[in-house]
């Protein structure tokens, strides 16, 4: 039997603001046609709501607390040497494993254990655009070195204060999709894919999308796209009545940005552009994906490949007075998850299911959907009879 | 079809682990966000009155949120500890209150327990 590919798209702060999901504002129709190829999930969950602990877990198959990763500041891989990762798994049933972008924590990518091989690195890449980590105008470049560089005076290069001494909260430049870091990874995909489409083993490609990640910062034809659009700010600015005063925190994500206020309230005009924004760079994730799925149909490989769409956690546009992830809240623990196979039913394509999954549970199914035995380690279940039973 | 009924998620206090790990970096009182997370403890202290310690609250505290198709209930505990008590308690219901507005876990006293 012919192993099926797997397209892993992970999308790092994406909430469930789609069109497939119901927003009547985002600008979503890849991941909405992919929607209708698929199945899409409405309450898929994530176990922490911040980037290392939700990646370490999903990768891993293991919940937070199992790895002791509970903040961006542990590498599951010292922690936990023998762990199996869901790449690693499959290698040794045949995978080839690769990634573009973000799929792990920055810093923590298993490398030597995870990967098989490096991304695209033919000639075609050399004619790309050097890469940019950032801002691609001048001037935010040098707001952000300048701020780094106070903080690093101040507080030393190793503080863990990473999260300071930032840039501007967005950046739309009439720039090439390419010159941002995400249009970059996904042509570097799409020439790792045709690469790996010449050889006879599956492939497990990540790509992992840095946006809709702070900063926002994306070509200005995204921004341009909503120009026109009537974006309304959430009415919720207060937190629950009597609820945890630890469960709320102070936008310290969003406020460690040159252009916010430290302090205080949010002008509405401010608010209405940063949700632009934040929206802006959620389309050009989606066109990026829709580059990646024409790339896959036209190599004939579609036909064969597992696609599994999903992010890390959501995050608050100013719901409940937050800007930012890192809460137990709804707003901020349910993603999109949306689910393509080869086999699927045509009866299950494009429905939804109201079925409770976690993203932990996508481990499981993976290797399930592969063929592959599922190691003791991992702790999800596999939602793999949603696919042909979504009710 | 069974299938599972809830789905677990969890955060640590003081929402501040995307720059601080474990302990809670002494010297990010003197940055910019030092006075966000005073207010932040502020909010924290006047709420948990007598029962407010620092060490557990900075460094001790986590959340355990469990989602079933009708609630969230969250438990807020000393995760180094498991037979701690939980400090508090949060429920929402989602069949009237979508956007999780309204704690009710003081009111349904049965329902929390249940769920705990």
């Amino acid at each position: 039997i012919e192993k099926p590919n797997i397209l892993f798209i992970a999308i790092d702060d994406l909430r469930p603001e789609l069109g497939a999901y119901g927003s009547e504002v985002a600008i979503t129709p890849n991941m909405d046609a992919l929607a209708a190829e698929g199945l899409l999930f409405n309450n898929a969950y994530c176990q922490e709501a911040i980037c290392s602990p939700s990646r370490a877990s999903v990768m891993t198959g293991a919940r937070p607390e199992t790895i002791n990763v509970i903040e961006n500041f542990s590498y599951f891989r010292d922690l936990n040497p023998d762990i199996v990762t869901l790449p690693q798994h499959l290698q040794t049933a045949g995978y080839e494993t690769v990634y573009a972008g973000k799929i792990f924590h920055p810093g923590y990518t298993d490398e030597e254990l995870s990967w098989s091989r490096k991304a695209y690195s033919g000639p075609k890449v050399e004619e790309m655009p050097e890469r940019v980590r950032g801002y691609v105008l001048a001037e935010n470049q040098e707001i952000f070195r300048k701020n780094r560089a106070e903080v690093i005076a101040k507080y030393g290069e190793n503080a863990p204060r990473n999260g300071l001494g930032k840039g501007p909260a967005y950046e739309f430049a009439d720039a090439p999709d390419n010159s941002y870091e995400d249009g970059h990874n996904t042509e570097l995909a799409i020439e790792t894919m045709k690469e790996m489409a010449q050889n006879d083993k599956p492939f497990f490609l990540g790509l992992g999308f840095l946006k809709p990640h702070l900063e926002w910062i994306a070509p200005k034809k995204y921004w341009d796209m909503y120009e026109d659009v009537d974006l309304q700010l959430t009415d919720q600015h207060e937190g629950p009545v009597n609820g945890a005063a630890m469960g709320l925190h102070a936008s310290f994500e969003l406020r460690a940005r040159a252009d916010i206020p430290n302090y205080g309230d949010i002008e509405e005009e401010q608010a209405k552009n940063l949700k632009r924004a934040y929206l802006a760079t959620v389309s050009y994730v989606d066109a990026q994906i829709g580059k990646m799925l024409k790339a896959l149909e036209e190599e004939g490989l579609r036909d064969n490949t597992i696609i599994m769409l999903w992010s890390d956690h959501g995050w608050h546009l100013g719901d409940m007075g937050i800007w930012g992830k890192a809460t137990n809240y709804e707003i901020a623990t349910r993603v999109p998850l949306i689910v393509s196979t080869p086999n699927m039913p045509d009866a299950v394509r494009g429905s939804k299911t109201n079925a409770l999954v976690e993203l932990v549970d996508m481990y499981p199914t993976l290797c399930e959907l592969a063929g592959v035995s599922i190691p003791e380690s991992v702790e999800g279940q596999s939602f793999k009879p949603l696919l042909t039973n979504p009710n | 079809m069974e299938w599972k009924t809830a789905a677990f998620t969890q955060f640590p206090s003081p929402a501040l682990r995307e720059w601080a790990a474990n302990p809670l970096s002494k010297g990010m009182r003197e940055t910019s966000f030092g006075p966000l997370l005073e207010e932040v403890e502020d909010r924290i202290k006047k709420q948990q009155g007598d029962k407010w310690n620092r060490d557990l609250f900075e460094n001790r505290l986590m959340g355990y949120s469990m989602r079933t198709s009708q609630y969230r209930f969250t438990v807020w505990k000393d995760y180094t500890d498991t037979k701690a008590k939980p400090i508090f308690f949060e429920l929402y219901d989602h069949q009237s209150d979508p956007k999780e507005t309204v704690n009710i876990a003081n009111d349904n006293p049965n329902l929390v327990a249940q769920l705990l």
